[in-house]
Order: structure tokens, then sequence, then C-alpha cells
């Protein structure tokens, strides 16, 4: 979603 | 992941591990911003609190755990260590860094992708993570001589976000509905804020000067 794709980075 | 993000946290793992071998071998931390450090100590931990709910991967949880020990680890060093701490010079690291928190949390409640608890803290952490430079950027003109680690730390840690600025255009052009303006916003302000130091690096470096900041 688009939540989660921004969360994979650190 | 791609190769951008990678540079970008190898850049930001050596940033960190050049700052703790500093101040670990040669147990002194002059020059270098104890409220710098306490502002990243503090990103860490806003931005990372989902540590123990959502897993990413091995490598991004390894990563945190780094990010998060190394940076209390530098607090504890320049706060409690009893030889490290006489080398910080408190009275030349001045900069009111509550002031910059309070703003980061006022425009964090204001401008966010999602009214949450996490998500506001994240974007408190995005925040504070673009100013966080500024107390160890003022310092270095109060001090004005910049030893070669102190310099090099400096120079990873402004070349980390500029390499996570390459990643964001690469998965904007590789990745559909990749749009997140806070964030690249927020890590364009922040690598603009190295550009003065980037100058003045480059200079010394090209010239073989020792790094001089003008007063």
């Amino acid at each position: 979603s688009k939540d989660d794709d921004l969360k994979d980075e650190l | 992941m791609n190769i951008f993000r990678l540079a970008g946290d190898m850049t930001h793992l050596a940033s960190v591990l050049v700052l703790l071998l500093k101040i670990h071998t040669i147990k002194s931390c002059a020059g270098v911003s104890l409220k710098t450090q306490e502002l990243y100590a503090i990103v860490f931990a806003t931005r990372y609190l989902d540590i123990l709910t959502s897993f990413v991967s091995i490598y991004n949880t390894l990563m945190k755990l780094i990010f998060l020990g190394s940076s209390f680890s530098i607090v504890w060093y320049m706060k409690y260590h009893k030889t490290v701490r006489r080398t910080y010079d408190r009275d030349q690291d001045t900069f009111r860094h509550w002031f910059l928190m309070l703003p980061c949390l006022l425009l964090a409640l204001l401008i966010h992708e999602k009214f949450t608890f996490f998500e506001v803290l994240w974007t408190f952490s995005l925040y504070l993570e673009a100013v966080a430079i500024l107390p160890q950027l003022v310092l270095l003109q109060r001090t004005r001589n910049i030893d070669n680690l102190t310099g090099q730390y400096i120079f990873l840690l402004g070349g980390y976000r500029g390499f996570y600025i390459l990643n964001w255009i690469y998965r904007y052009f590789t990745e559909p509905h990749y749009v997140h303006w806070i964030t690249w916003i927020a890590g364009l302000v922040q690598t603009l804020l190295y550009a003065d130091f980037f100058y003045y690096y480059f200079l010394s470096w090209k010239n073989n000067k020792k790094l001089q900041l003008p007063a």
C-alpha cells in the first residue's frame, strides 16, 4: 500500500 | 532496494561508525556537537517506533538497531564517559536545539500523510532530521578548525541524504504512485543545509588545506 512503500526506508 | 538507497544507507552507516571510532579510539569528542547527537537520537527513536511491530526485512531491522544503538551510545559517551565528557566544549555548543524540536512537532501536527500517533511522530522525525545538523554546523563556525574525522563525519552524514534523493527519483520513475512530497522536501532541505559545508570541504580537499569555515 502507499503507506508501506515508504516505511521500508530507514 | 536500489543501488542509490544502499549507497545512502552505507554512507549513513559509515558516518556513525567514523564518529564512534573517533570518540572510542582517541577518547575525544572535541568539535562534536552533543546537541546534534541528542537530536539524532530523538530522530531515530521517533522514526523507528515501529521496529517491534512492523517487520520489513532483516537488513531493515538490523540497520535500525545499529542507528539506534550508535546514536544513543554516542550521546552516552559525550555525557557520561569520564574521559570523553571532559573534551566536550559545552560553552561553545550552545544552540537551543529544543527550539528546533517545537517547530518540527507543530509542523508535523499540521502537515503529515495520516493523522495517527505513529505517522505524526514519524513525520516529526523527518523534519527534525532535516535541521538536526544545525547545532553542529554552528559549532564548526565557532571553533573554526575542524579535525579530519569530524569533517569526514559531516561529509558522510550530508552525503547519505543526497543518495536518498537519487533513490526517490529512481523510485518515482520505476514505481507507480510512489509520491511522497513531505519526505522529498524534508530530504532536499536537509541536503541543502550542508551545501556550504560541502563547498568549503571540497575547497580544502582541492587545495589540500585544512578545512576552515569562514567566520
